[in-house]
């Protein structure tokens, strides 16, 4: 019989799966449960398996893949109990282009009930965004903030 | 429930005052290294009750009050101030609109403010209570800690799905 | 009368300061022996003052401007005590558009003296390069190596 | 003394034959997210005698060989052999091209090589001690180890000096 634990575990379990999948158009993503005598005090394990290739641990995975993987693992948790706002800072660094539109694409489709402030450098994130912020200095030192148009982005953003 | 506009004046590199009106969906903060995108998180972290200096990459309390430029002299106080839609109550307010404001002076003096009235800072964080932004959350990822997720222990991951059921 | 160390550290510092202000065109920088009884075990403390900016401790600094002044540091020891190669992996990744191309500037000039093998997703470091390798998994979980020229990065770089 | 060629055959993602030529210069490596760069990264880490498994992002010694893909079985061994221009005998041998082999079976065996002579690990080792390639080394910057030069403590740094004066 399971504690309530195990049964939310069971929960994020089945979408983290599904929000792996669906990011990375393919592969397997499992959580689960550490097998120790005390279920209470048991730890997560995580086993993640890219398209194409074998379950490998998660050190052996690029830093592209890893960033993917806890992108993914955070927006399953965000969908199964939604956060009021989510802050992100630069979470798409490690991510190739490919990558990129699918995070951007994925991302712009949470938006659609959670509110999202993310500070990026990557055009593809940009332009999922509704509202545009630049942040300059054109004083050293002292911060400046002016709402920005797409077109625009291109002379502020780094 | 979600942020409406943000006022930041003394804050880090914000010497100026400083508005930011937010789109209840998807929001964009784009800038050069070292103009202050990762201080209006930290902003938004300090104003929503962050105890703990060092979350908002300080040592010193006093850290966080603009401490000058090359022409620009430091500031006595920093004030950060969020006003929130409220109209789902998701805060256990009666207001459809909440405004936090959180001030901190160089002589050490704090002052927090829910909808104008002085309050302690743990009642600031008493409103966030089971509304799933508490510490292990996942709703707010700094610069450099999406990795956090995957590299800590078994158990850190456990505590951080605990916080979220 | 200065130890060893003490004396390579006053060489390590001066070399540190030329370099920074070069790569972030002004600013300052030093190195210097904690104040410790013992100058055997005393520490090495970095201060470091961004162009315009007051002098901070190095927490406060931005991702980028922390990731630059690391890439000085190295740059300045490599100068000082140049290595027979450098293999540097993606530490590019949190400059933005301005401090990119410096960094790229100044690797292309230590390249004059120095091998290096560089990982990048960023234009203006793959333009310094001599030589370009495209790696790929046309096969999935197989890697596969050729040889590139610029044109023809656009197509595989992620 | 720089790299001139490095072949790979069984580590990690890579299955195949690889041969890399490389310039004395400046040379870049490009490609999608889990291709293979860092591999080649941990390749030459690991030719030049990186004992610990953990620095190639490894648990166990055998992570290091090809552990098969959808469409191709494992392999039995991993092999990597770097070739150096040795002009300017920088490394203390006679001559003016130097080979280093490495190889590791999954029955745990491993075999080294200097110029096709067989050596030991150590042997490999001691041929750049005093080259400034060492273990606080400044010469090899991994995927996400930028920071640790500025992140650790104040006498981490000073080892780092101290292994580069
Ligand atoms: N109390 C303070 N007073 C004045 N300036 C400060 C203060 N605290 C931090 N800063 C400055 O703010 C800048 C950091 O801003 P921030 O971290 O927001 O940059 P960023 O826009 O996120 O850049 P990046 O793209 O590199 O991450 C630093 O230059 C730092 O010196
Ligand atoms: N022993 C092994 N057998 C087969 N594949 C392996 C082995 N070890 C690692 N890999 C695979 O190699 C890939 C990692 O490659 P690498 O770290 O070089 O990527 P990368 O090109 O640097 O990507 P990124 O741009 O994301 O950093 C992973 O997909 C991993 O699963
Ligand atoms: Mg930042
Ligand atoms: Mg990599």
């Amino acid at each position: 019989m399971s504690t309530d634990f195990q049964q939310f575990l069971s929960l994020a379990d089945e979408s983290f799966q599904q929000t792996f999948r669906e990011i990375f158009g393919g592969g397997e993503a499992q959580l689960s449960l550490q097998q120790e005598e005390d279920p209470f005090t048991a730890g997560v394990e995580i086993m993640v398996k890219m398209p194409g290739k074998k379950a490998q641990s998660l050190n052996l995975l690029s830093g592209g893949e890893r960033a993917l993987t806890c992108i993914a693992f955070i927006f399953a948790l965000l969908r199964l109990r939604p956060a009021p706002f989510c802050l992100l800072d630069e979470i798409d660094a490690a991510l190739d282009q490919t990558n990129l539109v699918r995070f951007a694409h994925f991302i712009k489709n949470m938006a659609e009930s959670t509110q999202f402030i993310v500070i990026t450098h990557r055009q593809a994130t940009i332009e999922a965004g509704k509202k545009i912020y630049g942040v300059t200095m054109p004083q050293n030192g002292v911060s400046s903030v002016l709402s920005l148009t797409l077109p625009e982005v291109e002379s502020i953003a780094g | 429930m979600h942020l409406k506009r943000l006022e930041i004046k003394g804050f880090k590199s914000f010497a100026d005052y400083t508005e930011i009106h937010l789109d209840p969906g998807m929001n964009i903060i784009v800038g050069p290294n070292g103009c202050g995108k990762s201080n209006v998180v930290d902003a938004i972290r300090w104003v929503l009750g962050e105890p703990n200096i060092r979350q908002l990459r300080g040592q010193r309390n006093e850290d966080i009050i603009f401490n000058g430029s090359d022409e620009k002299r430091p500031l006595g106080m920093a004030m950060v101030e969020i006003t929130i839609d409220n109209s789902n109550h998701v805060l256990p307010l009666d207001y459809n609109e909440v405004t936090l404001a959180r001030k901190y002076y160089r002589s050490g003096e704090s002052e927090f403010f829910i909808n104008r009235s002085p309050v302690r800072l743990k009642d600031i964080n008493q409103l966030f209570t089971g509304t799933g932004m508490g510490k292990q959350g996942y709703s707010i990822i700094g610069q450099g800690e999406l990795e956090t997720v995957l590299k800590g222990q078994p158990f850190d991951r456990r505590l951080m799905l605990e916080e979220a059921s």
